[in-house]
């Protein structure tokens, strides 16, 4: 999947099976990819699991997980709150539609989680503070979002764009007239900026044949505008290629 | 070897607790204080005073029924007032992260990470 880090990094990941994204001392958050067409290596994301660790006098250890076709509006025990203790619902599950957007607030360290299923596939999205991102111990594990995939998971989408916007071969057989040109089009009516988003949305597309991920590359995007405290930061670019109008390379 | 700074830090979260009304901020302090010493292992390891502080952490962590598994950090939280020792040490503004930083730092720094597509 594309990942987008605490730091504003910007990677397209191999990582196959389950990895960690977040493991802290106050919540941990796991990701099971699964490829999506035969001849790529390209995944996507079919379970997420999500636990919020006990909390003083706020709420008691809570587990969230959603899997393909199963979003639910509850943590696995079937409640939408942090328990029985005195600040239980500083952590709730709202259902913002149904077997589509789910959205998990945890107030007492400040986070916003937000899960969608678009078309087969899962998306994941965080608002987190800074020195809760940093409570964990230097010994703790991988944390995708904190520095990103490990070197060999990391996929260069420009090797799919230097094919000449021809597909992987197992796709190109599955989806022969998705082309280039078809995919930015397609991108560009959710998409109308030329950052990494399109990009990841053509790259998906290609990959693929799959509409759906349009509209994840599109959602995507707005959790951003709705998490992310920088407006400056909205859109990435792609550091080494050409920039977008009105935007020069640092 | 740092073991001191752990000393000190850990003496700056415990003093003014009550030990025995304030045992779970207590756990936490011991806790971090563990950690702190697990991250000095290798330059303390012929120090005295590293191995004092260990054994003693072993003790107090045991004498108070801490788990070693646990939050480190207390969660920010304002200084607290005659009121709220009059009412709950544990009231709702403790549950809220905003809140409870309000008067040390009224505009935390959030930070954002995504995962889509394929």
């Amino acid at each position: 999947p594309h990942l987008r880090t605490f730091t504003d990094d910007f990677q397209t990941c191999k990582v196959r099976g389950a990895w960690p994204l977040i493991d802290n001392d106050y919540l941990f958050v796991q990701v099971t990819n699964v490829a999506v067409v035969q001849g790529s290596s390209a995944t996507a994301t079919s379970k997420l699991t999500v636990i919020f660790k006990n909390f003083q006098n706020c709420v008691d250890q809570k587990v969230y997980q959603a899997e393909t076709d199963d979003l639910p509006a509850a943590f696995i025990d079937g409640s939408r709150n942090g328990g029985e203790k005195h600040g239980a619902n500083s952590l709730t599950v709202t259902e913002k539609a149904a077997g589509q957007y789910i959205e998990i607030q945890a107030k007492y360290i400040g986070t916003t989680i937000v899960v969608r299923q678009v078309g087969r596939y899962l998306t994941f999205a965080v608002r987190m503070p800074e020195l809760i991102m940093r409570s964990f111990e230097d010994n703790q594990g991988l944390q995708l979002c904190l520095k990103g995939c490990p070197t060999n998971e990391r996929m260069d989408w420009r090797l799919v764009e230097a094919d000449g916007g021809h597909l992987p071969s197992q796709a190109a057989v599955a989806h022969p007239s998705f082309m280039r040109e078809t995919a930015t089009a397609k991108c560009r009516e959710k998409l109308p900026v030329d950052d990494l988003y399109f990009r990841s949305c053509v790259f998906d597309l290609l990959t693929t044949g799959d509409l759906n991920f349009t509209l994840a590359a599109y959602y995507a995007f707005e959790d951003v505008k709705n998490l992310h405290s920088n407006k400056e930061k909205f859109h990435i670019y792609e550091r080494t290629a050409d920039f977008p109008p009105g935007n020069s390379a640092p | 070897c740092r073991i001191l700074k752990c000393n000190s830090e850990y003496l700056a979260a415990t003093s003014g607790l009550h030990v025995d009304e304030e045992s779970v901020e207590f756990c936490i302090a011991l806790r971090a204080y563990s950690q702190c010493t697990r991250k000095t292992a290798r330059a303390c390891r012929g120090d005295l005073a590293y191995h004092s502080a260990v054994h003693g952490i072993e003790d107090l962590m045991s004498q108070h029924n801490c788990s070693k598994v646990g939050p480190t950090h207390p969660p920010p939280r304002t200084q607290p007032t005659s009121l709220d020792f009059m009412v709950h040490s544990d009231a709702p503004e403790m549950c809220n992260y905003e809140k409870s930083l309000q008067q040390k730092a009224p505009h935390p720094n959030y930070t954002h990470c995504g995962l889509f597509g394929d």
